[in-house]
C-alpha cells in the first residue's frame, strides 16, 4: 500500500511515549489515520547539518569528549573577522596570529590573544603556517 | 503501539486554524 | 562502519536548506563531525502518534480534506465529560444527547446541543443507538 505524506506545520513536543515529536517542515508518511484526530507516523528518514552543541552521546551522555586543552596554545591565524556576540567571546580582524588553546567539539574554540582569551568561531581560523 | 493516546489532540496550531 | 548515536538536547530549527531540524530527544547517528562544530546527521526512523492538526498534505497542502458538514445532524452521546478550555468548544457531561454536524479530520468535531454550536472531542463521543 501506499502510504499519504505529510508534512509538519508547526513544532510538535510529545506528551506520552507512544506519541511523536516533530519538527516544522518534518515530513512522514501516515500509517492509521484513529477518528480521535491521533494519526499513527512514521518520520521520513532525513539527513543534514546540526551544531554539535544541541547533542549528546545516547550512551554516556554525561562523559565529556572534548580533547584536553593545551595551554602552551598552537599558532593559528584568523581567516576572517568576527566581533563578539557574547562576553565570553573575542573579537579580532581578518590575518591576526592567535593561539589556540582548546579545540572543542562544539566548533567554539578558545583562543588566547596577547593576554584575552575567549571563544572564537574555529570555521574562522587556520592553522599557521599553512 | 496501536493503541492512541486517551485524551483529546491539541487543538491546530494557530497558524492552521480554520474558521468555523 | 558504526556510526556513533546522539541525543537531540534541544529543538533545532533548520536555517539552511542543508541543516536538519531536531525536535528535543531526537536520536541521530553522526555521519560526520565536521570541526566546525557542524556534525552531518542521519535522523534515526521514529513513529508514533502525532495530532492530525499538526500536518498538511505534502503535495495539495491548501486542498480541505475534511469529509462535507451534516447540518440535519447525526445522533450521538457523550461517553466521558469535557469542559471547554478555547472560547469554540461545548462543555458537556457525560450521557447526553447532541447532534453531530461536522467531523474534523483532527478529531474536534462540530456539534450542537439544543440552540449551543461548538468543537468536543470526537473520542469522547459514540453513535446512539449503539
Amino acid at each position: 500500500i501506499i502510504l499519504q505524506t505529510y508534512r509538519a506545520i508547526a513544532n510538535y513536543e510529545k506528551h506520552s511515549p507512544s506519541e511523536m515529536a516533530m519538527a516544522t517542515g518534518d515530513v512522514v508518511d501516515v500509517v492509521e489515520k484513529n477518528e480521535s484526530g491521533w494519526w499513527f507516523c512514521q518520520m521520513k528518514t532525513k539527513r543534514g547539518w546540526v551544531p554539535a552543541s544541541f547533542l549528546e552521546p545516547l550512551d554516556s551522555p554525561d562523559e565529556p569528549e572534548d580533547p584536553e586543552p593545551n595551554y602552551a596554545g598552537e599558532p593559528y591565524v584568523t581567516i576572517k573577522a568576527y566581533t563578539a556576540v557574547e562576553e565570553d567571546e573575542v573579537s579580532l580582524a581578518q590575518g591576526e596570529a592567535i593561539e589556540v588553546i582548546h579545540k572543542l567539539l562544539d566548533g567554539w574554540w578558545v583562543v588566547r590573544k596577547e593576554d584575552v582569551t575567549g571563544y572564537f568561531p574555529s570555521m574562522f581560523l587556520q592553522k599557521s603556517g599553512q | 503501539i496501536k493503541q492512541p493516546p486517551s485524551n483529546p489532540p491539541p487543538r491546530p496550531p494557530v497558524e492552521a486554524r480554520k474558521k468555523p
